[in-house]
């Protein structure tokens, strides 16, 4: 599960 | 959400509303680079398209539009409303100097080539040298009107803040994005020596004026 393709970040 | 990343967020926008105050309320844009002002246009055009293709939170896309927003309506009124008062012979830094290595190093260094992950990691790496036409300018008129140095001070303050979200986030998550963090870090030491004039001096009172 790759984490970083949730951008919850701006 | 955790308190640095709350904060950094709300020192980024606190950063475009001063900009847009600063500029509304003397009704010019002097002492503000247009350039670094396209550049963050650019940044959050490119970074913020996922808005059509994903939905993370109410909070996520309100200050998403905001950013968008705000960047353009200040790119309207250095160009358009107070055109008469932009620095346009002080600020000559070459943009394309950043876009071009930019866009370059998204294409080679992202974390899927895909159009939308190539776009965000050039906004990414764009955000991080953005300000550089804006420091130009001040090198080169040696000064800052004391808004204009709260204005970097909150901007630069925002991806400080991001810096410890991430460590927090590594921490207690186990979540890093080597991209962001690198370009963060990058993004943060150009401000260094700004910030260092800025706790010297426009704190204590006295304008921002760079040693000769």
């Amino acid at each position: 599960e790759d984490q970083t393709r949730v951008k919850d970040e701006l | 959400m955790n308190i640095f990343r709350l904060t950094g967020d709300l020192s980024h926008l606190l950063a475009i509303l001063i900009l847009l105050w600063k500029i509304w309320k003397t009704r010019s844009c002097s002492g503000i680079s247009g350039r670094s002002q396209i550049l963050f246009a650019t940044v959050y055009t490119a970074r913020y398209l996922d808005l059509f293709t994903n939905f993370v939170s109410v909070y996520n896309s309100v200050m998403k539009i905001i950013f968008i927003a705000a960047a353009f309506a200040t790119l309207y009124l250095i160009y358009v409303k107070f055109k008469a008062t932009y620095d346009r012979n002080h600020d000559t830094f070459r943009i394309e100097f950043l876009l071009a290595p930019c866009a370059l190093l998204a294409l080679i260094l992202n974390h899927e080539f895909t159009i939308l992950e190539v776009l965000w990691t050039f906004s990414i790496y764009l955000e991080s040298v953005a300000i550089l036409p804006q420091l130009f300018l001040v090198s080169k008129t040696g000064e800052a009107e004391t808004i204009t140095s709260h204005y970097l001070f909150a901007l630069g303050s925002y991806r400080a803040l991001y810096l410890l979200n991430w460590i927090y986030r590594y921490y207690f998550e186990g979540f890093f994005d080597l991209i962001a963090i690198v370009a963060g870090i990058v993004q943060t030491v150009l401000y260094c020596d700004f910030f260092y004039l800025y706790i010297t001096r426009v704190i204590k009172g006295r304008a921002l004026k760079l040693p000769a």
